[in-house]
This record gives structure tokens, C-alpha cells and sequence, in this order.
């Protein structure tokens, strides 16, 4: 393991932190979308089918377990808990599922690395990780005064792919034949989807006033 | 081998 993923790996704890943290702390999941964590609940679902299966190391199984721990934790906060729950969003989260997980199911059947039931649900929870984040970016535009923690949030989550990219171009010059089209590609589309947010997101830090997505 | 496929990512 190299620093690249280490460091990606440790954004994206973090990011789960900040969450829990923003809708502990305040009793509220304003601004968060629902749907964002609950495709991400799918993906981390489809993408560990190998837990119990497949060991690498005590590092990969003891983050999976929180990733998906943490995952569901966030979605019985927004979904169980009685004082949290009735401060979503509702309305503002329209978002549909179907658009993002028909097309990506499709392309799972498509374009996978090996025509094997768990090879392609891995591969779908690949493309889907790439635009689970699209709910919570048009959730944020339409949010008048995304707090602190939510805009820290998002930027955590994509700088977490950012980072594997780094990770991904240092396994392909120290591996041989370490070549993933397939998670490259997606990874790619995954971290461009932030770059907008990005440049908002550096502009109100540097200018220190509070960040605001243009509509 | 993991590395091989990919899996061995989070």
C-alpha cells in the first residue's frame, strides 16, 4: 500500500466522520441527500459481496466492515431517528435512482472484466460509486447556506478519489502489469464530476466567506 | 493474484 491510498483511504474515513459529526452535532441532515447515501449503501454493498470470501488483509476487511457500518448508520439516522429524520430535505431531493442505476447496471452487463456474477455486480458498483455523488451536488445548489460541515463533506469525498488517481498512476509505474481501465476510467468521471465544486469550494475558503453554489 | 483484478482497493 502506498501513501497515494493511504491517504485517500483516510480522506474518506474522514468524510464519514465529518457526516455523522455535522448530523450528530446539530440534530439535522439539512442539506444531505438521502439518495446519495443510499446508492452509496449500494455500492459499498455490491462491492464487498467478498468480505467473508475473499481475505487480503486485516486493513481491507476492518474498513469494510466500517464502510458499510457507517453507511447504514447514516441511513437510519436520516431515515429512524425522530428528531433527525423530519429534517431532510425532502422535497428538495428529487433526484431519480433509476437514472443512475439502470444505466450503470447496463454497463456492468456491457463492459466488465469477466462474465461472472460477482465480476459484474463489482463492476456496477464501480460505475455507480462514479455517480452516486450527482443527488447531493443539485441537493447543494439548491441549498441556501451550506453549512461548514456538509461543504467539507463533499470535499473530502472528492478528494478521496483524487487521491486514489495518484494512488493509480503509482501502482501502474512500481506493478507490473497493473492496468485497470475500468476503475480508472470511472475514477476519472468520479473526480471531474467535483471539479466545479471544487473551484467554489477553494474560492469561499480563500475569500473566507461562506460557500454558495451558483444556481 | 488480487492486485490483478482490482479488488484488493476499497
Amino acid at each position: 500500500m502506498n501513501i497515494f491510498r493511504l491517504a485517500g483511504d483516510m480522506v474518506h474515513l474522514l468524510s464519514f466522520v465529518v457526516l455523522v459529526l455535522k448530523i450528530n452535532a446539530t440534530k439535522s441532515c439539512r442539506g444531505i441527500s438521502l439518495k446519495t447515501q443510499e446508492l452509496y449503501t449500494l455500492v459499498f454493498v455490491c462491492r464487498y459481496l467478498d468480505l467473508f470470501s475473499n481475505f487480503i488483509s486485516m486493513y481491507n476487511t476492518t474498513m469494510k466492515i466500517v464502510f458499510l457500518g457507517t453507511s447504514f448508520a447514516i441511513l437510519y439516522l436520516m431515515r429512524g431517528h425522530k428528531v433527525i429524520k423530519v429534517t431532510y430535505d425532502r422535497e428538495q431531493d428529487t433526484f431519480r435512482y433509476l437514472f443512475l442505476v439502470l444505466p450503470c447496471a447496463l454497463l456492468a452487463l456491457l463492459i466488465h472484466n469477466a462474465w461472472t456474477p460477482f465480476e459484474v455486480v463489482w463492476t456496477f458498483s464501480i460505475y455507480l460509486e462514479a455517480v452516486a455523488i450527482l443527488p447531493q451536488l443539485v441537493l447543494l445548489q439548491r441549498t441556501q447556506n451550506i453549512d461548514n460541515l456538509t461543504g467539507n463533506y463533499v470535499f473530502l469525498l472528492g478528494l478521496y478519489r483524487g487521491l486514489y488517481i495518484l494512488n493509480w498512476i503509482y501502482r501502474y509505474f512500481t506493478e507490473p502489469h497493473y492496468i485497470q481501465w475500468i476503475v480508472w476510467i470511472s475514477g476519472i468521471v468520479q473526480t471531474i464530476l467535483y471539479l466545479d465544486f471544487f473551484y467554489y469550494y477553494i474560492k469561499s475558503w480563500k475569500n473566507n466567506v461562506k460557500l454558495a453554489l451558483p444556481s | 493474484k488480487s492486485s490483478a483484478t482490482g479488488h484488493d482497493e476499497l
